[in-house]
């Protein structure tokens, strides 16, 4: 759509369909393309302003820091399957390649095989694992493992924990628990609470974020799958109804697969 | 509600008796805005109301006295019948083994539906076989003999990439007597050639009667893209809708239906082997409309 010329009413339109296939939501896409077309100079590319309008919506982003607590700990959350454990892996080994010791905590302990895979994870990235074995209390696995960090003076503990589903209560207040136990077991407060949305949901991820955010206080959005088709467009929501910032972004299922986030990119390729 | 949103289109345009087609439009308008909050893909929503509004343009609506409740009967009726009209039992061939492929992209529930699959025919009489050919994914062979472990049905990963998986796989099923073969893939998006390759010779070396898609229900307009992708490269022979016992409204349910045209066989509603149900296209059709 950036060919510069002529702002026509189909050109507008192009770019409200655009907004909505990117899973912006209707409301918003025409919203944006009204705002935008209000101020709108002939002589710009149509396209280019709704990207940068786009982009406005991220000023003052908070942008990911290693967190410099001694350990500095991180707690990734989110719904089933959106790329949580992966997501840590691709962190550590992020954390692994600026020097900085890494621990992870196994406070995933419902699903099937989730040790190993963050076993694997951990071994890849040169980092040392706590886990208790599948049924533990997610709670012994976060103290533990924050007493470990301390004990070898790590630099971040990075905590996975189940997905969930944020419509269901007692999963819910089970997160609030192991957040309490990280929290006493630092004497201090968490200091990145990393919320994993998956690129290709639609509307429910600002319902998913707005949940997460009232039982744990996201501070940053990790958006993940992004180098498949879907734009993730519903993290412009997020950071406008709830302040929260993206701060790490998904690319692929390697270690190596994982940015961070920069708002121009994101708005040229979100209408694409 | 969707019902006195149009109620109060038409009451306030209304005049004389005579439905003007400037509110079948301005009703539509609001269905639109409707279904893309459900996530339905837009491209559907489009093709969708063309259809409606045909209906809705008839003398028997025009002329109602109660014209509202008309357009959304009709709209009702076709978000139904898009979704797979009346609700059919999931049947399988009469073939040994029936062979099951499961394909989709990445954490959309195939290795757990696969457990739930298994545990839903053994409870029906009869023997599965539960086949990890995700050899890419790390622990994901694990996940599913743990899950085989706890339901009672075998599971094996014999190869060193996943056809050879599948077809040692089909030979050991002939041995064992196990009637059904169902096989994990590897999560994958339809824009890396090499996975789609490689679904098509895992599909090419296994033969299967049936390859369901599992589409998760909180996907949002990605999910038309998807379903034509896989059905393109692929050929699907219907869904798995997983993870509705959330909240999102499922609109990409309309849109893998519409898509391909392809039903949708079972609803996951839980992540225990036990919380598989069938799907009901007038319970979807309720819930998309909100
Ligand atoms: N293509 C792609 N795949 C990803 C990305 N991030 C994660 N995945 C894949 O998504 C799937 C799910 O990832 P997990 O890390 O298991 O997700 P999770 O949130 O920990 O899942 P649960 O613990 O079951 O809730 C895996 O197949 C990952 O390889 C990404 O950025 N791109
Ligand atoms: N609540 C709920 N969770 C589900 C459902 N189906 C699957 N899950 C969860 O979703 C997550 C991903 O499920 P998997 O079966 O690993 O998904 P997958 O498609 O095999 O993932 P990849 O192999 O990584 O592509 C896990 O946490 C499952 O427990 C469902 O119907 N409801
Ligand atoms: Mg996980
Ligand atoms: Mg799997």
């Amino acid at each position: 759509l950036f060919r510069g010329g002529q702002a026509t009413e189909e050109t507008w339109r192009e770019l409200e369909d655009a907004l909505i296939r990117a899973d912006v939501g209707p409301a918003a896409a025409s919203a944006i393309v009204e705002r935008v077309k209000e101020s709108f100079q002939p002589t710009e590319d149509p396209a280019a302003v709704v990207a940068r309008e786009v982009a406005a919506t991220f000023d003052g982003n908070d942008r990911w820091e290693p967190p410099l607590g001694s350990p500095g700990i991180v707690m990734v959350v989110g719904v089933n399957g959106t790329g949580k454990t992966t997501t840590i892996g691709k962190l550590a080994h992020l954390l692994r390649q600026e020097g900085r010791s890494v621990s992870l905590a196994a406070s995933d302990t419902f699903r099937a095989a989730a040790g190993e895979q963050l076993d694997t994870w951990a071994t890849r990235a040169g980092a040392h694992l706590v886990a208790q074995g599948r049924g533990a209390d997610p709670g012994a696995v976060a103290f533990d493992a924050v007493r470990a960090a301390r004990a070898r003076g790590t630099d971040v503990l990075i905590v996975d924990t189940a997905g969930r589903l944020h419509t269901r209560q007692p999963l819910m207040d089970e997160l609030k628990k192991v957040k309490r136990v990280l929290e006493k077991a630092a004497g201090r407060p968490v200091d990145e609470v990393l919320l994993v949305l998956d690129a290709t949901t639609g509307q429910n991820g600002i319902a998913q974020a707005r949940a997460f955010t009232e039982a744990v206080e996201v501070t940053g959005v990790a958006l993940t799958k992004m180098d498949g088709t879907a734009r993730g467009g519903i993290v412009l929501a997020v950071r406008e109804e709830l302040g929260v910032p993206v701060k790490l972004v998904g690319t692929g299922e390697g270690q190596a697969d994982l940015a961070v986030f920069d708002a121009e990119s994101f708005a040229r390729r979100l209408i694409a | 509600t969707l019902n006195s949103r149009f109620n109060a289109v038409f009451r306030k345009l209304r005049s004389r008796g005579k439905l003007h087609p400037k509110q079948v439009d301005m009703a539509l308008a609001e269905i639109r805005t409707g279904l893309l909050d459900a996530d339905v893909a837009l491209d559907v929503v489009e093709d969708f109301l063309s259809r409606v509004r045909a209906r809705a343009l008839s003398d028997e609506v025009m002329r109602s006295l109660t014209p509202a409740q008309q357009v959304i009967k009709i709209v009702r009726d076709e978000l139904t019948t898009t979704l797979g009209g009346e609700h059919r039992p999931f049947k399988l061939p009469g073939v040994n083994p029936v062979v099951i492929m499961m394909a989709g992209v990445q954490g959309s529930g195939k290795t757990t539906h696969c457990a739930k699959l298994a545990l839903h025919l053994k409870e029906k009489g009869r023997q599965p076989l539960l086949v990890a050919a995700d050899l890419q994914r790390p622990a994901a062979v694990e996940q599913l003999f743990t899950l085989g472990g706890e339901i009672g049905v075998p599971v094996t990963s014999d190869g060193g990439d996943p056809v050879k998986v599948a077809k040692n796989a089909l030979k050991q099923a002939s041995r064992d007597g196990c009637n059904v073969v169902i096989i994990d893939t590897a999560g994958r998006f339809h824009v890396d050639p090499d996975m789609m390759k490689e679904a098509r010779r895992l599909k090419d070396v296994s033969h299967p009667h049936l390859v369901l898609m599992a589409c998760d229900s909180m996907t949002g307009q990605d999910a038309v893209v998807q379903a034509r992708a896989f059905m393109r490269e692929i050929d699907l022979d219907g869904f798995v809708l997983t993870k509705i016992d959330g909240d999102a409204r499922g609109g990409a349910a309309l849109s893998i239906t519409h898509e391909t045209g392809r039903p949708i066989f079972f609803a996951g509603t839980g992540e225990k082997p036990g919380d598989l149900e069938p799907f009901y296209p007038d319970r979807m059709a309720s819930r998309i409309l909100g």
